[in-house]
């Protein structure tokens, strides 16, 4: 049970009070905090050992409340083509935009600086590359870099929001999302998140934006604090989830981390959105590292909540799932989204069933709808591409119109439920329609896919149009995107199984879509009627089910517990070792990747962060005095013999053991007093005789200075020169020689002590002024100069005093 | 008004051979070849120094034979694209 109290959690980041977002403090309609993050925090997520990046204009990555968090192995610049995404800087802080959004996911908690970031241990990282021109392999570049590394993407830009562009990933960038699903966080799926545009005044709808309604992308709109509909929000069937932002001027809006290491309290936009739902599925993924970029689109569907959000288009789709094209599902709820991301089980895998219209020119006529369509039996008869269980849905159209604008365009599944792809733009008077252009919708997420879908076209001319050009639908194709089993459900897909520890959610039930395919009564009966085959990991005792957590005993080693849940393995997963005896994974010590035991000594390689002590098989943060932090094997190891203390590398000393001495950052043998070691001889070799002991043969490379022979500035001497005196200096006892005051030939010791001045200066009470005289300097401007005391000021000891005090 | 296109003198080059023959090729048409497009396989990042860096027209000249080489599967001048944060 996680305490949903205010006053439970509480950092000492001066914002904190004002992220109205993430807790309340005010008990009255304007506390907000159904995103659910602290109860998230509270069970104890906070994003560690999650990687998100920020593709925008640059981070700030020595931000105060970036630079624990920032991760350099997540960054890189694009638009400067190397490792460091900082921004420009200019007068008018033209490249705040990327640290603004990375402050909301990471900014580090309790360190007295500005705010909070929602996964406020995750990694953050930049990708510099809105900061000049972008073109498709700047897109693709960025979408690409490290997918194996870096877990969530988060992007907050996309084509112009005008309500009259029509734009999308190229076929690089295109690659670049299908590459990162397939290969990225090793075959589990790059997360991208995506903000869902600000072209609300301007009328525009987000499925004109080919990011935003790509599949690939998770897209997130806005809420303001009301629950209300911001006036840059875009609306449109792509959108899977909501955070809140800004709205009217009196509304809140979001505090983040800003350029030049300051704070703001006024971002806002759809931008924000993104950046927010990135750090809650940054707390999903510390739950369960293992869910798909597929599973992550489940969790926010089944998670997200209408709440307080206001729209008229509010529907339950036929799978129950209540949905707007405003907000997608609703509100995020990272509470919800780490519970469910705990006990998760993948969906089964994708299938794609696609069916073309045929190719006959249909006639879109003004002011009239024109209704064609599709009946599909989901691809039953290919296994391959069987689609029962719908998730994505995707509309390319080939249409020839006259003016864009005023096309608008709804898709109707067999269950009836009405998606709009396309509203009309008020602003788009293009005549190039849309050619194999791909509208996408998510709200028959969960439906049955057979049946017949129906397309509706309508055309409403707000301009006067010549009656005789006519829009043409020249060709439209379906695709289904989907699961050929009931995704929760499904055959060893058994999500909250009463074996499952359940931890409650707060005073909210997590969305449970009506009808429900399988009710729990029946889900009893399909484990009690298991008369299948046993996975193969399963031992003697046989099992309850068909998969590996169905075993009754196991064959090699059981992982997990009677809590968790157990499941049969081959071999234990990093973190566990293999107890052989009792056929057990069990746990390693804390830090420890691989270990053979329980104890803090019993390491073979550590978690990321941490490093190996292979002398005492420990876990260490840092590495002891003779060793130095290898980050390529996360380990430990031995400096240089000569060196006591190294940095990075064996041979970059700091410290040298003892018979040897600091040479740059090599330690060098200790040569007796009189030589210095030669590093291109590597032998000790004499110093000059002005020398005791040297860092080299010539005469100014004294340390100290030979006997008889005394320091003068950088070299040593046999008697001081004109205009040094000798004496002691504090610290060293050996003799120095030092400055007489300025003008003076010789002295007897510091301070006033001249007894002979260089040319052009006289000799006036043991001190050196210019050897000029005043021609009026009588006996009343003579006591005018010693009542007012000018010769102590040294501006005016040049002029006239030196013939003041001849005269008395 | 629709906007106007904005060519680069950077190109998008998919070539099969790995990143020798990319050099070849790159070097036969007078680009530098900037390596591989992120975790793109055969795509490389091409880019010609005589080629001016922002133009209203794709300029032809022998750079332009490369799309015809027959080692080259595609080739994509690129375009600037016009991107607004949120």
């Amino acid at each position: 049970y996680a305490r949903n109290d205010p006053n439970f959690v509480h950092f000492n980041d001066p914002k904190w009070s004002n992220m109205w977002y993430i807790h309340c403090t005010e008990k009255n309609s304007r506390c907000r905090s159904e995103m659910n993050i602290l109860s998230a925090w509270q069970r104890g997520y906070t994003g560690k050992n999650v990687v998100v990046t920020i593709l925008d204009d640059g981070i700030e990555r020595n931000h105060p409340d970036l630079a624990q968090n920032y991760d350099q192995l997540a960054s890189y610049d694009v638009n400067g083509n190397d490792h460091d995404p900082t921004p420009r800087y200019d007068s008018s802080n033209e490249n705040k935009h990327g640290t603004r959004c990375a402050g909301e996911v990471a900014a580090v908690a309790n360190n007295s600086h500005c705010i909070v970031g929602i996964a406020y241990n995750a990694r953050i990282g930049g990708i510099r590359m809105l900061d000049g021109d972008v073109t498709d392999v700047v897109e693709a570049k960025s979408l690409g870099i490290r997918p194996d590394y870096i877990d969530i993407y988060s992007a907050s830009w996309g084509p112009d929001d005008d309500g009259k562009t029509v734009d999308g990933p190229g076929p690089l960038a295109k690659q670049a999302f299908e590459v990162g699903i397939k290969k990225g966080r090793k075959g589990l799926g790059s997360i991208f998140v995506w903000a869902s545009g600000n072209g609300g005044r301007q009328g525009d709808h987000c499925s004109c934006d080919g990011y935003t309604n790509s599949i690939y992308t998770i897209s997130v709109s806005s809420a303001t604090e009301n629950g209300n509909k911001p006036w840059y929000l875009e609306v449109c069937s792509s959108t899977l989830a909501t955070t809140y932002s800004s709205g009217e001027f009196y509304d809140r809006k979001i505090v983040t981390t800003d350029l030049r290491q300051r704070c703001t309290d006024g971002h806002t936009g759809t931008s924000v959105s993104a950046p927010m739902v990135a750090g809650v599925i940054a707390l999903a993924l510390e739950a369960n590292p293992l869910i798909t970029w597929r599973d992550v689109q489940h969790l926010l569907v089944k998670t997200s909540s209408p709440v307080h959000l206001k729209a008229k288009d509010w529907k339950t789709n036929a799978a129950g799932y209540r949905v707007s094209h405003l907000y997608g599902f609703g509100l995020v709820d990272a509470d919800a989204m780490v519970v469910e991301a705990k006990k998760w089980r993948s969906v089964p895998p994708q299938h794609t069933c696609t069916k073309i219209s045929d190719r006959r020119t249909r006639y879109i006529r003004a002011d009239q709808k024109m209704n064609t369509t599709i009946t599909s039996t989901g691809c039953s008869g290919h296994p391959e591409q069987h689609v029962s269980y719908l998730e994505h849905v995707v509309v390319r159209v080939l249409i020839v119109h006259p003016r864009r604008g005023d096309l608008e365009i709804n898709l109707i599944s067999p269950s009836g439920t009405r998606s709009q792809l396309l509203a009309k733009r008020l602003f788009d008077n293009s005549n190039e329609g849309f050619r194999n252009w791909e509208f996408m919708t998510v709200h028959c997420w969960g439906e049955r896919a057979e049946g017949q879908w129906t397309l509706e076209i309508s055309d409403s001319p707000s301009q006067l149009r010549s009656p005789e050009v006519m829009g043409k639908l020249k060709e439209w194709t379906l695709i289904l995107y989907g699961t050929s089993e009931n995704p929760y459900y499904s055959n060893g897909s058994h999500h909250s199984r009463s074996r499952m520890l359940e931890i409650p959610s707060l005073g909210k039930d997590l969305k449970n879509p009506e009808p429900s395919p399988v009710s729990p009564q029946e889900e009893e009966e399909e484990e009690e009627e298991y008369n299948g085959s046993c996975n193969s990991e399963c031992g003697d005792q046989g099992c309850d089910g068909p998969d590996a957590d169905h075993c009754l005993n196991c064959i090699h080693f059981s992982l997990g517990n009677l809590k968790t849940g157990r499941t049969c393995v081959s071999h234990c997963p990093l973190g566990f070792f293999e107890d052989s005896s009792a056929r057990r994974c069990r746990r390693c010590h804390r830090g420890c990747e691989k270990c053979t035991g329980r104890g803090p000594s019993e390491c073979l390689s550590c978690r990321r962060g941490l490093f190996l002590y292979a002398t005492e098989s420990t876990c260490v943060e840092s590495c002891p005095v003779g060793f130095y932090a290898d980050d390529i094997q996360r380990q430990c190891l031995k400096c240089h013999e000569n060196c006591m203390k190294c940095l990075r590398d064996a041979d970059r000393c700091t410290a040298c053991s003892e018979g040897f001495s600091l040479a740059g950052m090599t330690c060098v043998p200790e040569c007796a007093n009189g030589t210095f070691f030669h590093l291109e001889e590597m032998k000790c070799s004499p110093c000059h005789f002005s020398c005791s002991t040297c860092t080299g043969p010539g005469k100014e490379e004294c340390i100290r200075c030979a006997r008889d022979f005394l320091q003068q500035d950088w070299m040593c001497v046999p008697e001081c020169s004109p205009g040094y005196y000798e004496g002691e200096t504090g610290g060293f006892h050996h003799q120095m020689c030092r400055k007489c005051e300025e003008n003076c030939l010789s002295c007897e010791g510091p301070g006033l002590t001249c007894t002979k001045c260089r040319d052009g200066y006289n000799l006036v009470s043991r001190t050196c002024i210019v050897n000029a005289t005043c021609n009026n300097a009588d006996e009343v401007f003579c006591e005018m100069v010693k009542s007012n005391r000018l010769c102590e000021k040294k501006l005016f000891r040049q002029f006239c005093c030196r013939t003041c005090l001849m005269a008395g | 008004s629709p906007s106007r296109s904005v060519y680069t003198n950077q190109w998008a080059v998919r070539i099969t051979g790995g990143r020798e023959e990319a050099d070849k090729l790159a070097s036969k048409y007078g680009y530098r070849n900037l390596g591989q497009i992120g975790g793109l396989e055969n795509h490389y990042h091409f880019h010609h120094s005589k080629v001016v860096r922002r133009s209203a027209f794709a300029t032809k000249g022998t750079h332009s034979f490369i799309h015809m080489d027959s080692k080259v599967e595609w080739a994509q001048q690129q375009v600037v694209k016009s991107r607004v944060k949120r």
